[in-house]
């Protein structure tokens, strides 16, 4: 028996808006720890991981560890059926083929439940050690997405370059080629609006634009985004999901021939 | 040019 409860349910919808793009069919997994996925793009060069802990959850039982495979865009359709302030509950049986999504408004004056047929994925699970990163850049996501979306314009690539002095996002294209620098700025008055960055080491790698656009749909998750990046490693861009986890994609970079 | 690697090379597939 599986039985989720969600207050802020508005969370799940921004999960499945910032994933469905990404990835077509996931495994869910559930276990005593919390609410997971894993799962890579078609292409095998971006992964998305979801961690919601269940301490997170207001009320949250999973007797067995259970893997529920599900089509992103199917359960993207059920969520937008919640409203933004519904709780959300997520329910299945043991060895049921179904799982259940239930939304009820936040006076109790409205509940519904969508039933939703599960699909057997075989998905490959890859094992992420854990790494010291060379950088680290902490810094507004919303100012992370706005720049992804203006070098998209010019080209399709970015070198993201960080040294001490800050990070330099660098793309070129047909018509030309374009340079944004963020400098640290922790003296800002909201911490959400700072940039910070702790160097080990400079680092400066070159990642597909269109694969960062698509992380920057989990911007309504999070103030702020950290960009970790290792010369040896794929980037990782983390949106903190508060008080319950983190939204993680892993972007392979592209090397020069 | 510039030629995309793939995930696996860095991570285990278990």
């Amino acid at each position: 028996m599986l039985e989720l409860r969600l207050v802020q349910g508005s969370l799940l919808k921004k999960v499945l808006e910032a994933i469905k793009d990404l990835v077509t069919d996931a495994n869910f997994d559930c276990s005593t720890s919390g609410f997971s996925l894993q799962a890579m793009d078609s292409s095998h060069v971006a992964l998305v991981a979801l961690l919601l802990r269940s301490d997170g959850f207001e009320h949250f039982r999973c007797d067995r560890s259970l893997s529920m495979g599900m089509n992103l865009n199917h359960v993207s359709k059920l969520l937008k059926c919640a409203s933004n302030d519904d709780i959300i509950t997520i329910k299945a049986d043991d060895d049921a083929d179904t799982v259940t999504f239930m939304f009820e408004s936040p006076r109790q004056d409205k509940i519904a439940d969508f039933e939703m047929k599960l699909m057997d994925i075989k998905s490959e699970h890859l094992g992420i050690p854990e790494a010291e990163y060379q950088s680290i850049v902490k810094m507004p996501s919303q100012e992370f997405a706005r720049i992804c979306k203006d070098l998209s314009s010019i080209g399709d690539t970015v070198v993201i370059s960080v040294t001490k002095e800050g990070v330099k996002f660098s793309t070129r294209g047909d018509i030309g080629s374009a340079n944004i620098v963020c400098r640290q700025n922790s003296t800002v008055d909201k911490p959400e609006e700072a940039t910070t960055i702790q160097m080990k080491e400079p680092v400066s790698l070159t990642f597909a634009l269109r694969y960062m656009n698509s992380f920057t749909k989990a911007t309504p998750l999070s103030s702020s985004v950290s960009i970790s990046m290792s010369s040896d490693l794929p980037v990782v861009v983390e949106y903190k999901i508060a008080e319950m986890g983190y939204l993680r994609y892993y972007l392979a970079p592209k090397i020069e021939d | 040019i510039f030629i995309q690697v793939y995930l696996a090379i860095y991570f285990l597939i278990l």
